[in-house]
């Protein structure tokens, strides 16, 4: 184990951890260092399996993952105090939470140039995670698995070809993505039928969406040439993204949605690319004035 | 930049305290932490429509996969992705069923070899934070090469 990464006191944890942790840089291309969060297993360190796990975006932080999701403590609501996870993921294996790629989180490049693209992020995590094995030799005969969410979709199996083709010493099992984002057309398609057997489109909606986007070979919402068909299916996009609806939760509530910043949404233009451009442009004002009138 | 509808207020409050990111040997010099970066985000250049072809070599490989999904969620919806593992051309060696937690369905699962769809009931996009009990057995069962 690498003595100087290891944290051994963190403010706000009253409570004591039966698993060790570290967190420090691991070194990817050139300048580049990704910040790495690497908690113990509470069973049997090292027996039991190292998980890589990735959050998406592109450029959204693991670190969400650690806090929120699976990580053995997430932190209190006054951002001051943390509470343990009795579902840790860590129950069963020693998690490793990569923020990546540099420029996100607390991850960084020496010359502060974050241009970058899925190949070269598959290659800076690869090389990542070896640095991750030369710090920590005693894990390396550990099965290893890598684990991801949304644009963890693209990251995991890129990643993945690299660890089980590549020359270094990892003894890769598996890879597993959730809500992972798989194929855009795919992704695109389904969404229309999501939305209309979930009740957010009424029926004039889909009798239109299928006069202009299908024939008798099938529908096409994803990259349809057809103007009017464009024009429905920014209708039944807008009403998933822009009526006040919580696009990842579709039965939660929507928090702080006055808050959230454009930006987000240029990083998460990997969805629905055809349509974004005129997403916000169009004079479509359905969603909002109808969700008044419904409620 | 913050996703929407996603509150990260608290964990950024946190993460950006001076003696959190001591103990954590952040250096001083780097700027706050966010949940998503703005300059990654905007100058990222997507290469790859579809890792079908990348999903295909890694299980000729014979590795084990699992794609699963939250099956609330609207960014990455789980019938794209039970099409896109479909659309592998695999051989089904399990039916579409339903996976038990507590007592309760907890969504269904099919199998094609060696990967594995499955969904998971109720929960959006993040399925560990909204179903953490289901998300934590299915993680266990994928790592022992269980039965679900």
């Amino acid at each position: 184990q690498y003595a100087p990464d290891e944290v051994t006191d963190l403010p706000g944890m009253t409570f004591k951890p039966n698993y060790r942790q570290w967190s420090g840089y691991l070194k990817a291309g050139q300048g580049k260092f990704l910040h790495y969060w690497f908690v113990t297993s509470q069973h049997d360190p090292m027996k039991d399996p190292v998980v890589l796990w990735l959050n998406g975006g592109p450029g959204c932080s693991s670190l969400d993952g650690f806090l929120s999701e699976n990580g053995p403590f997430h932190v209190n609501n006054d951002g001051a105090t943390l509470y343990e996870n009795v579902f840790s993921w860590n129950k069963y294996a020693n998690m490793l939470y990569l923020e990546s790629p540099a420029g996100v989180g607390y991850s960084y490049s020496d010359d502060q140039k974050y241009e970058t693209d899925d190949d070269k992020v598959a290659a800076d995590n690869y090389q990542a995670l070896q640095s991750f094995f030369v710090k920590f030799p005693n894990f390396t005969r550990n099965e290893f698995f890598i684990f991801g969410e949304s644009y963890g979709g693209i990251y995991v199996p890129t990643l993945s070809l690299r660890v089980a083709t590549g020359q270094a010493k990892i003894n890769f099992k598996g890879f597993s993505v959730g809500n992972g984002l798989s194929s855009f057309a795919l992704n695109d398609e389904s969404l229309i039928y999501f939305g209309y057997y979930h009740g957010l489109f009424g029926e004039d909606l889909w009798r239109d969406l299928n006069n202009n986007c299908c024939n008798k070979e099938g529908c096409n919402f994803y990259n349809s040439s057809s103007d009017s068909c464009k024009t429905q299916v920014n209708i039944a996009f807008n009403i998933v993204y822009q009526s006040g609806l919580n696009e990842y939760s579709l039965y939660l509530d929507c928090e702080g949605r006055r808050g959230f910043s454009k930006a987000y949404e240029k990083s998460m233009s990997h969805l629905f690319r055809n349509y974004r451009k005129t997403l916000h442009t169009n004079q479509f004002s359905g969603p909002r004035s109808s969700s008044v009138s419904l409620s | 930049g913050v996703p929407p509808c996603i509150n990260s207020t608290a964990q950024t409050n946190w993460l950006n305290r001076g003696d959190v990111r001591k103990a954590l040997h952040i250096p001083a010099t780097l700027p706050p932490w966010d949940i998503c970066s703005d300059a990654v985000g905007e100058e990222y250049h997507v290469l790859y429509s579809t890792v079908k072809d990348v999903y295909l070599k890694l299980l000729s490989l014979g590795l084990r996969a699992l794609v699963y999904n939250g099956d609330t969620d609207m960014a990455c919806n789980f019938l794209g992705d039970q099409w896109f593992v479909e659309d592998l051309g695999i051989k089904e060696t399990s039916k579409y069923k339903i996976w038990i937690y507590d007592d309760q369905v907890s969504g269904f699962y099919e199998q094609f070899g060696n990967i594995t769809f499955l969904t998971v009931k109720g929960a959006g996009h993040m399925v560990p934070q909204w179903a953490p009990g289901p998300a934590l057995q299915m993680f266990q069962t994928f790592l022992t090469n269980g039965s679900y």
